[in-house]
């Protein structure tokens, strides 16, 4: 039996927000220590790691290991039925071929519930290798959502350069270049407006906007994001997901033909 | 400029 509930169903509806741009199927692989998913994009050039701590939740029991494939966007078809506030309840028995979701009304005055046909994926899994970050930035997530979309406008990359100074984004094309340099914050009274930046050695490495573009719909989520970058290896671009874990977005850089 | 793939960096388990 697995059963899982959260008091509010808009954090699941902003994580499946989060992911359903990249993904079109995912495994939820679910155990006693919370909810874990990983999957690439279609085009394998970018990864999302979601993490769900047991005991984030309200309620939290699994009793056996079971993975449930879902169909993202039946899943976004369901959570639309559940008001923000409703409580959402995520079951399946063991071996079952569905999965429900029961919604309650704050008052308890309606209860829904939403079977869904679960998938058998045959996906992947890839071992993440723990890395020492060149630079490691913290900064406001709407601010790097505006960052990634006014400079869509000029290119499809965009190089992110940095140094202890700030960091540089960049971005050229058909119209024109355009550059955004953001600095450290000296400020420290309001964390989540601040800007932070700890550098071991300068790094600049260049991105797909249309991906980029893709994890900033995980902005709801958290008012900073955090972007580890170092040469040669995958961008990580990770979210909070307050109380019950975070999201990791994997990017692989591009490079010169 | 070209497109790396993810899977090129992580190793398959």
């Amino acid at each position: 039996m697995f059963e899982a509930r959260l008091d509010s169903s808009v954090t699941l509806k902003k994580v499946l927000e989060a992911i359903k741009d990249l993904l079109n199927d995912a495994s939820f692989d679910c155990s006693d220590t919370g909810i874990q998913l990983q999957a690439m994009d279609n085009s394998h050039v970018s990864l999302v790691s979601l993490t769900l701590k047991s005991d984030g939740f309200d309620k939290y029991r699994c009793d056996r290991n079971i993975t449930m494939g879902m169909n993202l966007a039946s899943m976004v078809k369901i959570l639309k039925c559940a008001n923000n506030d409703d409580t959402v309840t995520i079951k399946a028995q063991d071996d079952a071929d569905t999965v429900t979701f029961m919604f309650e009304s704050k008052k308890q005055d309606k209860i829904s519930d939403y079977a869904m046909k679960l998938m058998n994926l045959d996906q992947e899994h890839l071992g993440i290798p723990d890395t020492d970050f060149s630079c490691v930035i913290r900064m406001p997530s709407i601010e790097f959502a505006r960052i990634c979309r006014d400079l869509a406008q000029f290119g499809e990359s965009i190089g992110i350069a940095c140094t202890k100074e700030g960091v540089k984004f960049s971005a050229s094309g058909d119209i024109g270049s355009a550059n955004v340099k953001i600095a450290q914050t000296s400020n420290f009274e309001k964390e989540e407006e601040s800007v932070t930046i700890e550098m071991q050695e300068p790094v600049a490495l260049t991105f797909a906007c249309q991906y980029l573009n893709s994890f900033t719909k995980a902005t709801p989520l958290s008012p900073q994001v955090q972007l580890s970058m170092s040469d040669n290896v995958p961008l990580v671009v990770e979210y909070t997901v307050p109380e019950l874990g975070h999201i990791r977005y994997y990017l692989a850089p591009k490079i010169e033909e | 400029m070209a497109q790396r793939s993810i899977t090129s960096f992580f190793i398959r388990v």
